[in-house]
């Protein structure tokens, strides 16, 4: 258990799953997570963010984790 | 989809950030 709730850990595991050097975008987290909602999506990755578990790229709107290379 | 420089230069500079703010959160015992 890495203290991250199911919400957090999916968007982290797709996240980290992504091969692209810009990272996902937040539209393809919201396709990918078709059961989340926009505003969960948004919080999930603020938070996972501020913990510095993920980090965003060439806008505010793509992301990569830190765990990558 | 290649980068440019620039954009590179700010990912490594974000992902350093980020690796700060979790070895940070890692201290504070989370």
């Amino acid at each position: 258990n890495n203290g991250l709730n199911p919400n957090q850990n999916q968007v982290l595991c797709l996240i980290k799953s992504c091969p692209e050097p810009q990272g996902i975008s937040i539209q393809e987290l919201k396709q990918r997570l078709s059961g989340m909602s926009m505003t969960i999506i948004r919080q999930v990755v603020d938070f996972l963010s501020n913990e510095g578990h993920i980090f965003s790229t060439i806008d505010e709107d793509h992301f990569r984790s830190t765990d990558q290379e | 989809s290649s980068l440019t420089q620039e954009q590179q230069r700010k990912i490594e500079e974000n992902r350093q950030k980020a690796l700060a703010r979790r070895a940070e959160r890692l201290a504070q015992g989370k």
